[in-house]
């Protein structure tokens, strides 16, 4: 089945809870039309890349999904150099090694440097060895 | 797939309205 | 596949083409994790229904969609009142016969009765002998 799209053209509040909101700009699929005037339609799928410290799952939000930590520490090289914006975060400069005490689902992972701790960012760390 | 609201929608917003 | 479910705790404005932003309360789903923290996601697809009114096609939206009148009129009975609202609206009781001119696709049907035209909502209609 192909489905028109179409576009709104003004935003649309929902006045009953069968219908969908409307932004102006919306890119909708329509499904059903309805002599009445009444169209069924699905929203366009939007899809991307989100910051996972923006989300929380939907059933049970509190429940604790991070990793343990491994306060071992695992050894872990700087593949760019980062300065840290905040207190908490650690600078470092590209090739330096660290270890990784907790790899949080956010991308900022708690490291070590000699007795030095902070945060940093994921993605410019690369496992030793690789 | 649900019924459409029991109520007309509403007129056409302002920047669609067509010439009688 | 069965994807995880998320709900987003804060709006986040995109700041690439390749992001998708939220709305706090938006719901998603996770289709990858990465270690970076961006995870990508879709949002949860919503449907409903729509006044036609409010959608223009994609493509081409100056294209003429809506039927051709049909002035001789096709007779048609109220099956409930409607007071005019609006100065172009026809005021109708219940089992009133009147002639439709236009089955217009907002659901705003052209109706005549004697030498008066004016919109009527076509959910109140019923074509007539049925």
């Amino acid at each position: 089945i192909i489905l028109q799209t179409y576009r709104a053209i003004a935003d649309y509040e929902k006045s009953s809870g069968s219908e969908m909101a409307l932004a102006a700009g919306d890119v909708v699929d329509v499904v059903e039309k309805s002599e009445s005037g009444w169209w069924f339609c699905q929203m366009k799928t939007k899809r991307g890349w989100v910051p996972a410290s923006f989300l929380e799952p939907l059933d049970s939000p509190d429940e604790a999904e991070e990793p343990e930590p491994n306060y071992a520490g695992e050894p872990y090289v700087t593949i760019k150099a980062y300065s840290a914006v905040e207190e908490d975060e650690m600078s470092l400069l590209e090739g330096e090694t660290i270890e990784v005490i907790h790899k949080l689902l956010d991308g900022w992972w708690v490291v070590r440097k000699d007795d030095v701790t902070g945060y940093f960012p994921s993605m410019y760390l690369q496992k030793s060895g690789q | 797939i649900k019924q459409p609201p029991s109520n007309p929608p509403p007129r056409p917003p302002a920047e669609a309205r067509k010439k009688p």
